[in-house]
């Protein structure tokens, strides 16, 4: 899966995902990807964020909603990655999913779990090339 | 401070990355940068786990999932088990664009696509022939289905439901299966 969250010149927002799920799915099986609010979610009073992983799971939190509104709370955006993801193992410990989250300022973050280090990828006006960032997970 | 535009997505995909921020600087939109960069995925295969060829079903067959969300007027637009059409982050705009709903499904969202006029093509290769078939030598391994006869873990279908079910407890019910997912099997 690919999940995309871009603040354009303007400052406005928009989110997506794009997959062929899981291997050796049952037919007919959808994941979190095309779930408004699980695969991605994007608000342009706050900011977005976008997941992978276990889709079968995720779409039972809708994590990206979920790092959006804790990021309207006030959180920054590795902090309501981190909680969402939090609010998943505390039901499936063996879960595997990751979650990018930013702010509609450009400040951006990640969280991860079960996939040892997770790699997500950034561009900005800061940067000359896009940049692989990496988080613990 | 504010440093956008941004692209940020998940996986390094850098190539989706940088088509996004390449629209981005033509002046497209945020929703424009989105569509691109994540068809630029759908294009590349990244990583087998987005567009065609890749991660096929029970059946061998390769199905489509996408979204895209416009964060000034909270539109969405969906397609969920898209059969036979490879541009489903377009056909999802195009669900955005050119009507009320949200999200649209299966062999519908295929006449959908053909209607809006997306080409029809399979969506296996080679690759994911191959995927399918080793699957099906190793006795359907792993397995999705739980609690279902003959035991999904060592052969496989056609399944029966196991007809205990209902009476077992939260304890003796198998447990889910999420061992697979990994860097290169994933939502």
């Amino acid at each position: 899966t690919i999940g995309m969250v871009v603040v354009d010149g303007n400052g406005n927002l928009a989110g997506g995902t794009s997959t062929n799920g899981a291997n050796h799915k049952v037919p007919g099986r959808v994941g979190d990807s095309p779930i408004a609010g699980a695969g991605a979610y994007v608000d342009n009073d706050v900011g977005g964020a976008a997941a992978t992983g276990d889709g079968d799971v995720m779409m039972r939190f809708l994590p990206s909603y979920q790092a959006v509104e804790s990021m309207r709370q006030g959180m920054d955006p590795t902090s309501a990655a981190q909680d969402a993801i939090k609010r998943i193992i505390r039901f499936y410990p063996q879960f595997s999913g990751a979650l990018v989250a930013i702010t509609k300022s450009g400040s951006y973050g990640a969280a991860c779990h079960g996939f040892g280090t997770f790699h997500y990828s950034v561009r900005n006006r800061n940067m000359q090339n896009v940049t692989v960032e990496e988080v613990p997970c | 401070d504010e440093v956008f535009p941004v692209v940020v997505n998940t996986w390094p995909f850098t190539n989706a990355t940088k088509t996004a921020w390449n629209v981005l600087n033509n002046g497209g939109s945020a929703l424009d940068a989105v569509e691109q960069g994540c068809k630029q995925c759908e294009i590349d295969q990244c990583d087998g786990t987005v567009g065609f060829g890749g991660s096929p079903d029970e059946n061998g067959e390769t199905t489509l999932d996408a979204m895209i969300m416009d964060g000034v007027t909270h539109d969405v637009g969906s397609v969920a088990d898209l059969r036979r059409i490879k541009d489903a982050i377009s056909v999802a705009r195009s669900v955005m664009e050119h009507s009320s709903h949200t999200l649209i499904a299966g062999e519908s969202a295929t006449n959908y696509a053909i209607e809006m006029g997306f080409k029809e093509e399979s969506l296996s290769t080679n690759h994911s022939k191959k995927i399918w078939e080793d699957w099906k030598n190793k006795n359907c391994q792993p397995n999705y289905r739980r609690n279902v006869s003959p035991d999904a873990n060592k052969s496989c279908g056609p399944y029966k439901p196991t007809k205990s079910l209902r009476a077992a407890t939260h304890k003796n019910k198998e447990p889910r299966f999420s061992k697979d997912i990994s860097i290169t099997n994933h939502d």
